[in-house]
Parts: structure tokens; sequence; C-alpha cells
């Protein structure tokens, strides 16, 4: 990726990260769907012997031989048995039976996570610079494990159980789907494992926000990743004939419109079906439209297939107008024509000036790339949110990284659209999506188990959580561009992710598979279920006491029964106590808490309020208790508990549920 | 034959694997065969679970449920990216 790296702060504490020989021990497992060998972003230069742990391969099959694979690309396989049993032979006219990505996805995440130097990478010129994945010096090993069919569970649990079988150190993940119980759910299950040998995972959040409850993804041994903001646009102006000018943005490369006013209309208006507004294929007259820019909205259909649409039916341009779904949150597109996307305020003007001037007119101006974009970062709204569906009691997403308008790797088999019909070939492309942030922190994974071989993957993902910030270097609370207001917890967990001080967290929460066994247990689960998870017998004591609200989380989610608490203002309060431990992984050193909460509502004190650290691994418990006035159900209000040294802060989101 | 079939995801108890057979993917193959003539095993699964997936009538689904050592039977899911 171009950009992220300085946005992160990598670029400018290069000095900080570790060394080149550490760094290439560690091996970046993607399920995905596959990968384009042939990347500069997999090139191999400067990199020494494959780690002598690894025993993966590199599979044949179309297209793809065992020399597609050196030092860079350590291993790619491909599973596709469970697809082909359910939709029959794959087509190997349409997609390669074989590790190679004929979609671009796959490499985009791969190359995000781990892809090398790159010099001159660019968008048709747009973001511009050196592009790289977060850990430059990781091995990388593609599974292909997603189809055009889809992605299915048969196929991803064998990608998985090959993956910890390789020796891979981080699986990033960027898929999901529906809610299951963690012992439905074959990524859950999977990652169980990988957490057993030592695995960190990394998943996405899910692009189904800013609906609540959205999250996919959320088993506790899963780090989860939702998606923000980069301080880079892509800045296409709509100047419209009443002279009005409007932001819009866009990736569009060719000929400009000409140098004067075209005639706009909207979409609704040239078509004969009722839901023509939606630029949908067939559904605009070309008498209507030819030689125009036409106005359309966001929905049911690809972005880019509008403007295709669009575009073969004589029309010379579009604006794409957001709607209440997308709000004012701006999604950059390699349209097909010269086109821009708007927000919904914006789009609403537009129209109100198209619908009103008997001769409306507008042209687009397209700007390239500016950075610097303030304030950044910010939720993206599509970012799943929060509550955490199947266990409340554990906060998700974990984190947020970049995932808005991301320039990595692509594949050579397809446009930058992914439209049929768009026969541009890219060597990078730039889309978004929590598939987008997830191999950041996949990467940035990496960087930090080099630096610390012996961080288990959950003291891994504290550091990440502890570490994040959720306020702008001014002290306002970080946005959410769903709403234009503060984000919480549940937007954005524990926050925007700090790889820098990551690598130096002070404290961490650690946690054992045995605590996840015992989690399980906490929720009431069969012998049976947990041993699907666990893959071991386990029962659970009978005579111990457990509860989820123990699991030794990196931050806190209170869950209170608003029918059990009184109702507000009239008298008694609930209170929940929740009970963690410290690592210390820094010097010795006393740390102090601090706790913050947005309501009087909410009383949180932390027993004991001091902790002494000596050496490195002794580790200090502590009681938090949270006091809980009445409230209505569905209410919720947040808070923040630290612990610092003086140099280290080490913080934690908290969300308290009424339900 | 493979009408009403689907894929399903046969969760097995490691440790409850008879003596007879020396490896888990020949417990596997006979647990199938058990309860289909015809069925194959699409994936042996090592590292992530315990178990296997196949193709399965409902009915066949059900009764590998019920024969010593299955943990669970799930019906494939699908999944997509982000």
């Amino acid at each position: 990726t171009t950009r992220t790296p300085t946005f992160l702060g990598l670029d400018q504490n290069a000095a900080m990260l570790p060394a080149s020989d550490s760094a290439s021990d560690v091996i970046v497992g993607v399920l995905d769907t596959g990968v384009w060998p042939e990347s500069p972003s997999f090139d191999d230069a400067g990199f020494g012997a494959v780690p002598s742990s690894w025993k993966g391969e590199c599979e044949i099959g179309t297209n793809f031989t065992k020399l597609k694979c050196n030092k860079k690309l350590i291993g790619a396989r491909f599973f596709a048995k469970g697809y082909e049993a359910t939709l029959g032979p794959i087509d190997e006219s349409k997609e390669s039976k074989s590790p190679r990505d004929d979609d671009g996805h796959g490499t985009h995440t791969s190359s995000t996570a781990a892809g090398s130097v790159v010099s001159g990478a660019s968008l048709f010129g747009y973001a511009a610079g050196t592009a790289r994945g977060m850990a430059p010096r990781a091995r990388v090993a593609a599974y292909k494990v997603c189809w055009v069919g889809g992605c299915f569970s048969s196929d991803i649990l064998a990608g998985i159980d090959k993956a910890i079988e390789d020796g891979v150190n981080v699986l990033s993940m960027s898929l999901g789907g529906g809610m299951s119980e963690y012992y439905r759910d074959s990524v859950a299950i999977g990652s169980f494992a990988a957490m057993e040998k030592g695995i960190l995972v990394s998943c996405s959040a899910g692009n189904a926000g800013p609906s609540k409850y959205s999250l996919s993804n959320v088993a506790p041994w899963i780090t989860t990743v939702g998606a923000g903001t980069l301080d880079r646009d892509f800045p296409a102006i709509v100047s419209l004939g009443n002279g009005k000018n409007f932001s819009g943005v866009s990736l569009f490369k060719g000929d400009s419109l000409p140098g004067k006013p075209l005639p706009i209309v909207y979409a609704g208006n040239v078509s004969n079906v009722t839901n023509g507004n939606l630029c949908m294929t067939g559904t605009l007259n070309p008498d209507k439209i030819k030689g125009k820019i036409v106005l359309c909205d966001r929905g049911i259909n690809p972005r880019v297939q509008k403007g295709s649409v669009v575009k073969s039916a004589g029309g010379i341009g579009m604006v794409l107008t957001n709607t209440a779904a997308n709000g004012e949150e701006l999604v950059a597109d390699a349209h097909l024509l010269p086109a821009t996307a708007v927000g919904e305020s914006t789009g609403d003007a537009i129209k109100q000036y198209v619908f009103s001037d008997p001769n409306p007119t507008a042209t687009i101006l397209f700007q390239g790339t500016k950075v610097g974009v303030e304030p950044s970062p910010v939720v993206a709204a599509f970012s799943s949110r929060g509550p955490n569906s199947i266990t409340q009691q554990i906060l998700k997403p974990d984190i947020i990284a970049p995932g808005v308008n991301i320039l990595a790797g692509w594949s050579g088999a397809i446009g930058p659209t992914g439209l049929a019909e768009d026969g541009r070939r890219v060597g990078f492309n730039i889309i978004s999506g929590t598939s987008m942030s997830c191999p950041h922190v996949s990467g940035l994974a990496a960087l930090l188990k080099a630096a610390h071989p012996d961080w288990s993957p959950a003291v891994i993902r504290s550091a990440l959580m502890t570490t994040a910030y959720s306020s702008y270097k001014d002290g306002k609370l970080m946005e959410d561009v769903a709403t234009g207001k503060p984000s919480t917890p549940f937007d954005h967990g524990a926050g925007h992710v700090d790889p820098v001080s990551a690598l130096n967290p002070g404290l961490v929460y650690d946690l054992l598979p045995q605590d996840y066994l015992n989690f399980l247990c906490a929720l009431n689960y069969t012998s049976g279920q947990i041993t699907s998870v666990a893959r071991r017998n386990f029962t659970c004591d009978a005579q111990k006491s457990y509860s989820v609200n123990d699991l030794n989380y990196p931050s806190f989610s209170v869950v209170v029964d608003a029918q059990m608490s009184s109702t507000a203002g009239s008298g008694s309060d609930t209170v929940v106590k929740h009970t963690r431990t410290l690592t210390n992984v820094g010097p010795a050193g006393t740390y102090k808490a601090s706790v913050t909460s947005t309501s009087d509502s909410v009383k949180i004190s932390v027993d004991p309020t001091s902790l002494t650290f000596g050496q490195s691994g002794e580790k200090n418990s502590y009681t938090v208790t949270f006091t809980v006035t009445g409230m209505p159900s569905n209410s919720n209000e947040f808070g923040r508990i630290e612990w610092s040294d003086g140099k280290h802060v080490v913080g934690s989101p908290v969300a308290v549920s009424w339900t | 034959a493979e009408e009403g079939k689907r894929t399903y995801i046969v969760h097995m108890a490691k440790s409850a694997k008879p003596a007879e057979f020396e490896e888990h993917r020949g417990w596997y193959d006979a647990s199938l065969k058990s309860v289909s003539e015809t069925a194959e095993i699409i994936y042996s699964y090592e590292t992530a679970i315990h178990g296997f997936s196949a193709r399965l009538t409902a009915a066949e689904a059900e009764a590998i449920e019920s024969t010593p050592g299955t943990l669970s039977v799930l019906p494939e899911m699908r999944y997509e990216l982000h």
C-alpha cells in the first residue's frame, strides 16, 4: 500500500522496527482468492532461504507452476473440492483451478499484509508512491479458498487445516458469513486450533455497518478488525450550471469531459422502470441520456456497474449520489466513464437543481490525489458495528485500521472495476472494505511477532489494542462518518491501530487456550460443543463458578439487564465486577489507574489503583467494579480504563449496555 | 443420486476412535460407509478440526450424528469476501 505506512508512523520510525533476519522468519498465511505471483509485491530480491520450519508447498494447477513461488511467496495452495462438490466442476475458462488469483482480492490483501517494497506504484497516477505491505520482510503463503461462486466452509476449513500444518505465524482472513454460535462457525473453530498453535488470526469485521449488531468473526480468540479512512482523498468536483461546486471523489482516468457545461439528467427521470434511479442494466432510455451527464442513486447494483450502464446507454458522464444508507461516506472508483461519487446531502442539492432548472448543466473536474485530509482517521460507514451478537460481554470489533481507498497489488486477469467489460489491466488497484483493514492488522501482527517472537497471539492483540487511539492529536474524539459524531467502542473497538506504540506496550493482557475453554464453560456449552471447538475432551468443573466477565480480554463490555436494574432515577444500582491480570513486558515500574465514563449512570472503580511490576513477565491482577443505575433497555454508555507509568499508557475501552 | 444431498462437516471426537482403526481416516471412512454406500469423503481434517466433510442426504446426516464418536454434523456454509 502507499500512504498507510506513513499514516501509521512506520516510515518515520523505521529504526524501531525489527531487523531483516527476524522479520523474514515470520510467515503470513492469507486465505482468500489466491495470488497473482507476477505482482512486484512478491519480488523476493534480498530474501534469504525459506525458514527451515516451513512445511508448505507451491501447488500446481491452471497457469500455475512450482516456479511461481519464490523466497517471498513461499507457499500457494488451492482448495476447491467443497466448491466443486456443490456447484460442479470449475469452469477453467473462467477461473483458474490453481492458486492463481483471477479476482484481485487475494492479491490485494496479501500484498497489503506483507508485500515487498515497490517504488512507482499507482493506479492511473492516483495514490502514487512507494507501495509496501505492513510487514515487507515477512513471507507470504496464499491459500485460495474463495471462487467465483463464493467461499465454502469445507474449503475454508481445509485451508486453515493446511496453513496450521504448514507453519504460518499469522493467518489473515478477509471473509465472513452469518452470525453463528462458535461451535457452528467453521472460521471460529478453525481459528481456535490456529490460536492453540500460537498463530494470530486476524479477520475482517464485515461491511454491514452502520447497523448495530452487524459484526462477523466475533470469537474472542479472533482479532476482529473494522475499517477507518486515511488522510487521503481523490477529489472530483461537480460544477453546476448555477455556479455552485460540490465535492466528490473519483479514480477515473481517461478523456476528460469537454470543457463546457453539459446537460445533466436524473436517472429516475430518464427511465421507464420504477427503480430507474439506480442505473441498473437496461433501465436507462438511450434517447434521453445521449451526450448527457446522468445522476444515479447508489444501491443494489455495484457502483462501477452503474457507470458502465450509463456509458453503454450513451451517457457521457455520471454523478453517483449516496442515499441515506451511506450518508456522506465517499468511496472512490475507477469508473469506465468520467464519473464522481458524492454524499447524500450533495446529491440532494444537485437533484434540487436538476429538478428546478429547465436546462440544468454540469461538468466534473478531476483533481487527482490529495493528502493531509482532516480529520483522519474516521470510522467508515460500512464498517460493521457492535454490540457482539453472539457474546455481548466481549466487546467487538477489537480495533480499526485503514480500509478506505487502499492501493495494493492486483491481479493481471481482471480490470480495476472487476467488470467483464473492463479491458484495462493494472498492477495496483484502489478498493475499500474491512477486507482491506484486516490484512493491515495481520501484517502489523507479523511485525510484532518478529520483534517479540515469544509473544502469544493474545499478547500481540493486547499490544495492538491497548496502544490504539480513539481521539485526534487535538484531543477531539474520533469521528464516525456515518453520523458525523464521535464514534464509540461499538464502532472502533479499542481505537485505531498505532503499531509503533504497540511495539512497546508496557503491560499486556495474556490469554491461554485454557482461558478460552473456561470462557466456553461460562457460556454453558455442552461438553460435545466444547469438544467440537477445542478438539479435546474437556469437562467444565461443576464446582467452579465460570464468568464471561473474567476472560482476560483487553476491553470491557458490561451487560446489565434493564428489567433487573431500577428504572431511571428510581434508586437501586446494579454492581458488576470484572477481573483482569496484567503482565509486564517492559521495564519495572509502578502503574496507576485512571477511569473515565461518559455518564453519571456508570461509575467505574478499580482495585487496587496502583500496581508495581518488577521484572518482565511479572503479573498483577485487579478488579473493576461497575456500579450502574437503571436505564431503559437498549441504552449504551461508554468509558475507558487506563494504566500508566508515565511512559506507557495501557488503555481499555468500556461499553455498558442495558438489554 | 446427488439430488437432495448437501455438504456436511462432520466433527468427530478424536479420542473415541476404536482401536481397530490405525488411522483416523479409516475410522471416518467406516463411519461414513455405515450410513451411505455411495458417499465419499471430500476432505479429512487433521488440525483445524477432527473430522471430515462429505455430501449426504438429510437422513444420512441425521444417521451419522448418532454414530459413536460423532460430535456434530454441520451443514456447509457459504462465506463471502469483505
